[in-house]
Formats: C-alpha cells, structure tokens, sequence
C-alpha cells in the first residue's frame, strides 16, 4: 500500500464519519441527499461481497465493514429516525435514481472482467459509484446552496497535504478540505501503481474513477469560486 | 490475483 492509497482511504473514510456525526449531533440532514446516500450504500453492498469468499488483510476487512456500516447508518438516520427524518427536502431530491442502478446494471452485464456473479457486480458497483452523486448535484442546484455540504467538508487529516499537493497555494488557504478531496488521492495512487507494479490493470476502475472524478468537478468550481472570493460557499439560483 | 488487478482497493 503506498502513501496516496491511504491517504484516499482516510479521506475518504473521515468524509463519511463526518458526514454521518454531523448528521446525528445536528439532528438535521437537509441539503443532503437520501437517494445519493443510498447508493453509496448500494455501492459498498454489491462490491464488498468479496467479504465472504477472499481474505485480503485485517485492514481491508474492517475497512470494508467500517464503509457499509456507517452508509448503513446514515441511510438509517435520514429515513428512519424520528427527529432528523423530518429535515429531509423530500421533494428537491427528485433524481429517479433507479434508472442509474438500471444502467449501471446493464452496462456491468456487458463491459466485465469476468462473467461471474461477484465480478458482475464489481462492475456495477464501480460504474454506479462514478455517477452516485447526480441526485446530490440536482438537490444542490434546486436548493440553491451548499451551507449543509459543510457536514462532508473535513477539518484535519489529509488537510495539509491536499494543500500542497492540488491548491499548491500560499497565499491564501481553504479552511476546510471538502469531501472530494479523496478522488485526488485515488488518482495519484493509480499513477503510482501503473508505474511501480507489472501487471496492475484495471481499467474499468480507472475510466469509471475518472468520470466520478469529473462529475465532482462541479463541486470543485464552486469551492475554488468560493475560495477565490474568499466567501461562503453559494450557489446560482 | 487481488494485487494485480487492483481489487483489494476499496
């Protein structure tokens, strides 16, 4: 495992647990999307069931326990518990996502490494996790800010280093890294495994990796905007 | 096999 793989990983791992904290101590989730969520729990479902079969190290394990539990968790909040169901903006967060889980599915049948049950659906998961976060853009354009995405912005690890690896900046600093940040990690680690391992391939990971990553850019406009400015993080009407 | 193809990422 190399530096950037883990520091995508932490990212990664402490945007969620932010995310699901910020939720249950708040008691509030508006601004942040069910249907994203869910997918993301769908995602970690489908390509974690390698649990069962593969042993690949105690930190895989119970990282992977650690993803699907805690997106269980925040599913959990926002559907079912009782003080923050009721600040879910149920009618901005239209997105019908399960043309998203169709189309990943049927893209997976056909573009696979392998024609078996676990690498069909690692596919599915890889291709659904990629376009996972338009029902969070829709609800975000259609609220028309961002003040709650601050729940996925992470305050201390990986902070100084996205610093100087992406903004290289110094004369001004963000105050907060924001959930996405993990994606650049993610790349840097692909670049790195493409180059210090023989056979690494995996390209439907990469391309898909790459879309997600561009999807996110959306985000990282409006951040680098608001950064720029200097000022609160506010979309367009 | 995990290695190579990049599936014990997560």
């Amino acid at each position: 495992m190399n530096i950037f793989r883990f520091a995508g990983d932490m990212t990664h791992l402490i945007s969620i647990l932010v995310l699901l904290l910020k939720i249950y101590a708040t008691k509030t989730c508006s601004g942040i999307s069910l249907k994203t969520q869910e997918l993301y729990a769908l995602v970690f479902v489908t390509r974690y069931l390698d649990l069962f079969t593969d042993f690949i190290s105690v930190y895989n394990t119970v990282m992977k326990l650690v993803f699907i539990g805690s997106t269980l968790a925040i599913v959990w909040c926002m559907r079912l518990h009782r003080v923050v169901r009721r600040s879910y903006n149920r009618e901005l967060d239209t997105f019908r996502h399960y043309f998203l889980v169709a189309g990943c599915f049927a893209l997976a049948l056909v573009l696979h490494e392998k024609f078996t049950f676990q690498e069909v659906f690692w596919a599915f998961s890889i291709y659904l996790e990629a376009v996972a976060i338009l029902p969070q853009l829709v609800l975000l354009q259609r609220s028309g800010n961002v003040d709650n995405l601050t729940g996925q912005y992470i305050f201390f690890l990986g902070y100084l280093t996205f610093s100087v690896l992406i903004l290289l900046s110094c004369s001004s600093q963000p105050t907060e890294m924001p959930f996405w940040a993990y994606r650049a990690f993610y790349i840097l680690n692909w670049i790195y495994r493409y180059f210090t391992e023989q056979h690494f391939s995996r390209w439907i990971a990469c391309i898909s990796g790459l879309i997600q990553t561009a999807l996110y850019a959306d985000f990282f406009y409006y951040y680098f905007l608001s950064w720029k400015n200097n000022a609160t993080l506010k979309l367009p009407a | 096999a995990h290695q190579d193809t990049g599936k014990d990422e997560l």
